[in-house]
C-alpha cells in the first residue's frame, strides 16, 4: 500500500490550502484513491484501472507516460503548482486536475468525488499517518546517522592502518638495506684484506726469487 | 678459548654471517634478526 | 522555536484519538502554547513560565524536574498512553494530564484550552506542519544516505590501497633479500677464490722454501 500526501491549491480558492491524498496498491496505474481535504471537510473518489487506459486512449498518450503523468501531477508535490491546474467543485464533486504548458493546458484528468461522511475521522487518520511517516523517518534518520558514525570510525580506522603501512614500509625498507650494508662491508673489507695479504706474500715471494 | 675465536674471526664476520658459504633467506634473516637496530 | 505533535487519548473518550501540539521557544520550561484537536475541533492555550514555576512548588518538585515530566507527558508521545492520563472538559475547556504510577495517579498539570473559532485553518496548518516535517526528513535521510555511500566508496577505496599496501610491503622485503643474497655470494665467491689463491702462494712459498 503506498501513500502520498501533497498540498495543492484549488483554482477556485487559490488562497486556502487543500491537501490531496493519493493512495494505491502495487503500482499506481492499476488505480488509486484521491482524498481531497480542506481541514474542515473532505472528498474521495476512485479511478480504477480501466479508466486510467480510457483517459491515455482518450488524450492519445501511451498509457506508461499516461501514469507518469499522473505521478507528477498528483503525487509528486514539488512543482505541481507552477505546472498544474486543480479545479474542484463542491457543489458537484467534480474534480479535474490540467497540465499546463506555455500558453495552453489540456485536461490531464479528471473523478467524481463524493464528500466524506465522517470528516474528522477521515483528518485524524491523515493526521495519525503524517506522525506515523514522521516517527519512521526519525527512525531511519537516527539509524542512518549510527551508520554514519560506524563508517566514519571504519574508515579511520582502516586510513591509520594504511598510513602505519605506508610508514613501516618505508621503515622497513630503510632498515633492511642500512644491515645489508653493514654486512656486506664485512665481506668487502675481508676481501681488501686478503687482496692485502696475497701481495705482501706475492711480495715476499719476489723478493726471495730476486735474492736467490 | 683464543683458538676457536680466531677460528670464528676467520670463518664468520662480526654479525655471524659467513665468509666462505653462500647465504640463503633463512641465514640471512636469521643474521638480520640478531643485528642490533642500525639506527 | 520548536514544536511537537503527539497522539493521546482523553479518559472521556477513549476509542478517538486526539492530537495534541505542544510549541515553545528556546525551552519548555519557559512557557509553552497547547493546541488539542480531534479532527473536527480544536482548543489551544498557554502556559507561561510562571506557572509552571508555581505548578513546580504546588507539587513540592525542583522545577528542572517537573519540566522533565512536562516533556515526558506532553511531548515525547511514546509511552504517554501508559504513564499518563489526559482529562478534557469540552463545556469548560479544562485540559489537565495526571502521572500514573503502579496504584496511585496524580496531578501534574492542568490549563484552560479555548475554542478555536477556525478549527479549519488551526487543522491546515497542523497537516502543513507535518507534511514539511516529512519533506525535511526525507531530504536529511536522502542526504545521509549519500553520505554513508560515500563513506563506503572512501572505506572501501583505502581499504583497497591498505591490502595492497601489505602486499607491496611483502614483496619489497622479499625482493630486498633476493637482491642481498644474490649480492652478498658474489662477494663470498670472491673471498673464496682469494682464500684459495693465497693457499696456494703460500704452498707455493712453503715448497720452495723446503727446496733451499
Amino acid at each position: 500500500m503506498y501513500r502520498k500526501v501533497s498540498r495543492i491549491c484549488l483554482a477556485s480558492e487559490p488562497n486556502i490550502t487543500h491537501f490531496l491524498q493519493v493512495s494505491w496498491e502495487k503500482a499506481l496505474g492499476s488505480g488509486f484513491v484521491i482524498m481531497l481535504t480542506d481541514g474542515h471537510s473532505a472528498w474521495t473518489g476512485t479511478v480504477s484501472e480501466s479508466e486510467i487506459s480510457q483517459e491515455a486512449d482518450d488524450i492519445a498518450m501511451e498509457k506508461e507516460k499516461y501514469v507518469d503523468e499522473l505521478r507528477k501531477a498528483l503525487v509528486s508535490g514539488a512543482g505541481a503548482a507552477d505546472m498544474y491546474k486543480f479545479i474542484f467543485s463542491k457543489e458537484s464533486g467534480h474534480f479535474s486536475f490540467d497540465k499546463e504548458l506555455k500558453d495552453v493546458s489540456f485536461r490531464l484528468g479528471s473523478v467524481t468525488l463524493d464528500k466524506v461522511a465522517n470528516t474528522a475521522e477521515v483528518i485524524r487518520e491523515l493526521i495519525g499517518y503524517c506522525l506515523d511517516t514522521i516517527s519512521e523517518n526519525e527512525a531511519k534518520n537516527e539509524h542512518l546517522l549510527k551508520e554514519n558514525e560506524r563508517l566514519l570510525r571504519d574508515w579511520s580506522d582502516v586510513q591509520g592502518r594504511f598510513e602505519k603501512c605506508v610508514s613501516s614500509k618505508e621503515a622497513l625498507e630503510t632498515d633492511l638495506y642500512k644491515r645489508f650494508i653493514l654486512v656486506l662491508n664485512e665481506k668487502k673489507a675481508k676481501i681488501r684484506s686478503l687482496h692485502k695479504l696475497l701481495s705482501e706474500v706475492q711480495e715476499l715471494e719476489k723478493n726471495a726469487e730476486c735474492g736467490r | 678459548c683464543p683458538s676457536t675465536k680466531q677460528h670464528f674471526a676467520h670463518e664468520y664476520d662480526c654479525y655471524g654471517d659467513s665468509y666462505f658459504v653462500d647465504t640463503d633467506l633463512d641465514q640471512l634473516k636469521e643474521v638480520f634478526s640478531g643485528m642490533k637496530s642500525p639506527s
